[in-house]
């Protein structure tokens, strides 16, 4: 039995958001110690790693092992239903069709209750290693966000280029050419609102603009989004919940 | 001329 309670329904609301315009179909694996969930976009160049802790609920229990395979166009419908400010509880047998969302207004005598159809689905679980980063930064995701924005309107690419001191995004297109260039700082007010770069080695890497708005999806999750980069690793992009994270793996594009 | 890359280089199945 499965049964997994959100003080708010926004949180998974905004964890769906964040991911269900690059993949469809994800299975949820739900265990005792939190739910996670992996899929890969149909390109394979992205792919999506997700884990909710159990201090993410405000109830939490899953006695047996379920998957719970979900289309994410389905249950963005059930999840619209909902109001931000309800307790949602997901709800599932230990073998289940279907997964119960229960949605609880916490002022009024209110209870919604959709039940969303479940699929088999064949994905594959990658298994992600402890990569090596030559270079890990932090920064105010709305920050990440405007910048993929902006420079993706002129170019199908952007190129992230680190050496010690500068964080440098270049957008080169048929209609112009743009960059912005930032330092590292620390914003003692505002400690969100800082960049902390890390530095092992320089990195000159260019990604496809269109799974950069992808990723800049996540941004409604977290505050700050960490980014690191390998010459000779996927990129990882990761805005991190209460309890687990949402991921981003992009691979690269490399000069033929 | 810019190629891009997919996962499967650096990911295996588990």
């Amino acid at each position: 039995m499965l049964e997994a309670k959100f003080e708010e329904a926004s949180l998974f609301k905004r964890i769906i958001d964040g991911f269900k315009d690059c993949v469809q179909l994800v299975n949820f694996q739900c265990k005792e110690d939190g739910i996670i969930a992996q899929a890969v976009d149909d390109s394979r160049v992205l792919l999506v790693s997700l884990e909710i802790g159990i201090e993410a609920f405000q109830n939490y229990r899953c006695d047996h092992p379920v998957t719970l395979g979900i289309d994410l166009t389905s249950l963005s419908k059930i999840l619209r239903c909902g109001n931000n400010t309800d307790n949602l509880t997901l709800i599932a047998d230990d073998t289940p069709d279907s997964v119960l969302l229960l949605f609880e207004d916490t002022k009024k005598d209110r209870i919604a209750e959709y039940s969303l159809k479940l699929m088999d689905i064949d994905a594959e679980f990658l298994k992600i290693e402890d990569l090596a980063y030559d270079c890990t930064l932090k920064m105010p995701s709305p920050e990440f966000s405007k910048i993929v924005r902006d420079l993706s309107q002129l170019s199908d690419s952007i190129n992230i280029m680190i050496t010690k001191e500068t964080i440098k995004f270049v957008a080169d297109g048929d209609i112009g050419s743009g960059s912005v260039i930032l330092k590292p700082f620390v914003n003692m007010d505002k400690p969100q609102e800082s960049i902390n770069l890390n530095m092992d080695q320089p990195v000159d890497l260019t990604f496809g603009s269109k799974y950069l708005l992808d990723i800049v999806k996540g941004s409604a999750l977290s505050d700050n989004v960490g980014v690191r980069l390998s010459s000779e690793a996927p990129a990882l992009f990761q805005f991190d919940l209460k309890s687990g994270y949402l991921q981003f793996f992009l691979a690269p594009k490399f000069n033929d | 001329v810019l190629r891009q890359k997919t996962l499967n280089s650096f990911f295996i199945a588990a």
